[in-house]
């Protein structure tokens, strides 16, 4: 049976709008551990990987492993019925159905239920090694946002070059060009506006803005991303959890 | 012009 009930509904909310637009029907694999999943969108360049660990939750029990195929659209709109400060718990059985979604206001004596119907869903899963990677940037969530949505006006890609303590981020387009040049910060009375750079080697690649509109989703999840990129392989941008992640693999676009 | 690749070049299935 699975148990797992979450300080703030707030938390499951954010995530679920972080990823329902680029994957729709997935697998939440329920260990003791914690909750995963991974998807990958319909035109197969953007992978989904989730871990929601175990200290996410105040309380959490999975004494088998689980597995809960969601629709994520019906998902959505069954947990925008909690308010965001409601304790939710999420309760299936061994075998489930249905997973169950319980609100409980904590200002006062109301409890709400709803059931999901669950479905079978039949997705691949692929094998994710760790990676040696060239680059790795970390900034906060909100500015890396604001650079994907300015530079999504120009054109359909996103050029990511990292030389020596600068990350550049380009985009050209029929109307002109625009580029934003990070460099590493340190902000000591608010750490999380800080932006970090690590090079090994540098980098120039480009990424579909469609896809990292997509990403920058996740957003209010954590106040910082990190980026790590390489030359050839997909890059990584992850948001943290209070207790595990929310990333996403975005397969790069190259020379025809 | 540059060209999307896939997902599913990078990860083996399981």
């Amino acid at each position: 049976m699975l148990e797992g009930k979450f300080d703030e509904a707030s938390l499951l909310k954010k995530i679920i709008d972080a990823i329902k637009d680029c994957v729709q029907l997935c697998n939440f694999n329920c260990t003791e551990k914690g909750i995963t999943l991974q998807a990958v969108d319909d035109s197969r360049v953007l992978l989904v990987s989730l871990l929601i660990g175990e200290e996410a939750f105040t309380d959490y029990r999975c004494d088998r492993n689980i597995t809960l195929g969601v629709d994520l659209s019906s998902f959505s709109k069954m947990i925008k019925c909690g308010n965001n400060e409601d304790f939710l718990t999420l309760i299936a059985e061994d075998s489930p159905d249905t997973v169950l979604v319980v609100f409980e206001d904590k200002n006062r004596e109301r409890i709400s239920e709803y059931s999901l119907k669950l479905m079978d869903i039949d997705n691949e899963f692929l094998k994710i090694d760790d990676m040696d990677y060239d680059s790795v940037i970390t900034m906060p969530a909100g500015e890396f946002a604001k650079i994907v949505r300015d530079l999504k006006n120009l054109s359909e890609s996103l050029g990511i070059l990292v030389t020596k303590d600068t990350v550049k981020f380009l985009s050209e387009g029929d109307i002109g060009s625009g580029s934003v040049v990070v460099k590493p910060f340190t902000d000591l009375e608010k750490p999380e506006n800080s932006v970090k750079v690590s090079l090994k080697k540098p980098v120039n690649l480009t990424f579909g803005l469609k896809y990292l509109s997509d990403i920058i989703k996740a957003t209010n999840l954590a106040e910082s991303v990190t980026i790590k990129i390489a030359d050839k392989v997909p890059a990584l941008f992850e948001y943290k959890l209070p207790s595990g992640y929310l990333r996403f693999y975005l397969a790069p676009k190259f020379d025809e | 012009t540059k060209k999307q690749s896939s997902i599913g070049a990078f990860f083996e299935k399981t």
